[in-house]
């Protein structure tokens, strides 16, 4: 799944249907209320937000706003007739359209009835949008951006577990039992409260922990490169576009990792057969694109990594494969490897000659984060919240700039420092204690 | 013959760019989208969609370009973000 990166900050949510189907006059009002409601519990079930249906008086004020629209329709994204583009959503935010969502008006909105377009189906789409969801490439999953038929009935529609946990991503796991049902229409819905918390939405704290740089691994994977940092990584398109402020949960994207993994050490893709491989502790697992293989974790031993004063490698600093060679370099406690990987399934150990010490990689820090290959066969070494790009094939620059990771790959406005803990907070919440105490 | 083709590459061109997949073109420069940036984008919307990787405007992607669809873009890029928050102000 993937996230926006944007969420609404309160938990109470209203929402109202500003008109209703004028072009195929397939559902009533009636129906289309109620059909609203369920898509919209459908999310409610499983996080701690609850939804209001607003009063008539308060239609216009409410957070989503639920409308039939044709064609241009004064927001920027006209829509196209029959077919094509069904229906659009705003995501959560400061903005007043935010959370807004419009159908077009010259589909055949219908339910349970494969002669139109399932009106229950994009609406929970939809309000996936509006809650601050993206499209999602996995199967199943209501996020998909394609029109996928009818979901079926309104009352027994559970997410598919990918959205589920897309939605608790954003708003946490629902404490109390399910939202009961809306038997009838609206009318039998909860009144909104009478006052809504209201307020800015506030940045969300992964947003200011990703432009405090600190990434345990860097790698340049399948040419997208990804940021790890303890359970989470974020991921940087060819493009150079950030998929999404919100990181992503490394377990649930890379499968077969222990349950308990909060932190990788080092990852990079092997050339000979792009496997790809993770380092963390004294351990290594090998994936199949996103699955790990079997037989895996092994030990790091297998790579027979012995330090200069004859210690065996207990843990990876950084490991990429170097352009300018296709030779795979590791990196741990200020020494490197070099290993020449070929078709063969077992390690053959580094090559003759090897640990070196990294301060070789002049200008570079001497115990990066991590080590990519990227743009023009450059080496891109990490280290806290800089980085420095080595040109291809060269080891001895004159002078390496060091540069911003926030600024230039994390699209932060400029770096942000752990703000320290204030000494009231340390007082007021928790005990002081010292040795004479 | 060759007709038709030209308005599906163009139309295949045109729905890559509003779904994200390729970066809007700059109305300054007024370059073209390179032949393989358009491959690429090709394959991301396929690897997206779980077709098979060609790379290529084949018949099983140009009919999930026909299918009926949500129109917010899959690939949301910090460029769509401020553009979007610009039109709406």
């Amino acid at each position: 799944y993937a996230t926006t990166g944007l969420r609404w900050t309160k938990s109470d949510i209203t929402w109202s249907v500003q008109n209703y189907p004028s072009v195929h006059k397939r559902l009533t009002p009636t129906q289309v209320d109620p059909i609203i409601s369920y898509a919209l519990k459908a999310w409610s079930d499983v996080t701690n937000l609850n939804f209001y249906g607003a009063s008539s008086s308060e239609k216009d004020r409410a957070d989503i706003r639920i409308s039939f629209a044709r064609s241009l329709h004064d927001d920027g994204y006209p829509f196209d007739g029959k077919g094509g583009t069904l229906a659009h959503a705003f995501f959560p935010g400061e903005s007043d359209v935010a959370g807004d969502t419009h159908f077009d008006d010259d589909e055949i909105w219908t339910y349970l009835d494969e002669s139109g377009t399932d009106l229950f189906a994009v609406a929970v789409h939809e309000f996936g949008h509006a809650l601050g969801l993206s499209h999602s490439s996995s199967s199943p999953s209501i996020m998909k951006p394609y029109y996928q038929g009818s979901v079926g009935d309104v009352g027994s529609y559970i997410l598919p577990d990918d959205d589920r946990e897309a939605i608790q991503s954003l708003y946490g796991r629902k404490i109390s039992s399910p939202t009961p049902s809306p038997n009838k229409p609206t009318s039998h819905l909860p009144k909104p409260p009478a006052t809504y918390p209201k307020g800015p939405v506030k940045p969300d704290p992964s947003i200011q922990n990703r432009c405090e740089g600190g990434f345990d691994a860097v790698a340049n994977l399948r040419g997208e490169v990804f940021f790890f940092k303890g359970p989470y990584f974020w991921r940087i398109q060819r493009t150079g576009s950030l998929v999404s402020f919100q990181p992503a949960h490394i377990k649930n994207f890379w499968m077969g990792l222990p349950p308990t993994t909060n932190k990788v050490d080092a990852v990079y893709e092997r050339k000979v057969d792009n496997a790809i491989i993770f380092f963390i502790g004294s351990q290594y697992w090998v994936f199949k694109n996103t699955e790990v293989l079997p037989g895996y974790p092994r030990p790091l031993s297998d790579w027979g990594m012995i330090t200069q004063d004859g210690r065996k490698v207990m843990r990876v600093d950084a490991a990429f494969i170097w352009a300018h060679n296709g030779k795979t370099y590791i990196f741990s406690g200020g020494e490197f490897w070099r290993f020449s990987e070929g078709r063969e399934t077992e390690l053959r150990g580094p090559d003759t000659g090897y640990p070196r010490n990294t301060n070789l990689w002049k200008g570079a820090p001497s115990n990066p984060d991590d080590v990519i290959t990227w743009g023009q066969g450059d080496a891109y070494f990490f280290k806290d919240n800089s980085y420095w790009v080595l040109k291809n094939g060269e080891m001895d620059q004159t002078s390496v700039t060091k540069k911003s990771t926030a600024v230039d790959w994390m699209m932060c406005q400029q770096e942000t420092t752990k703000a320290p803990e204030s000494p009231r907070r340390r007082e007021g919440v928790n005990c002081y204690c010292d040795n004479s105490a | 013959h060759s007709a038709p083709v030209k308005d599906q590459y163009s139309r295949g061109v045109d729905w890559l760019s509003r779904y994200g997949y390729l970066p809007p073109l700059d109305p300054r420069t007024g370059q073209l989208q390179s032949k393989d940036g358009i491959e690429r984008a090709i394959r991301e919307m396929q690897r997206f969609a779980g077709l098979k990787e060609t790379g290529k405007l084949d018949s099983d992607t140009l009919t999930l370009m026909n299918t009926p669809r949500c129109s917010l873009p899959d690939i949301i890029g910090i460029e769509d973000k401020l553009k979007k928050r610009r039109r709406k102000r």
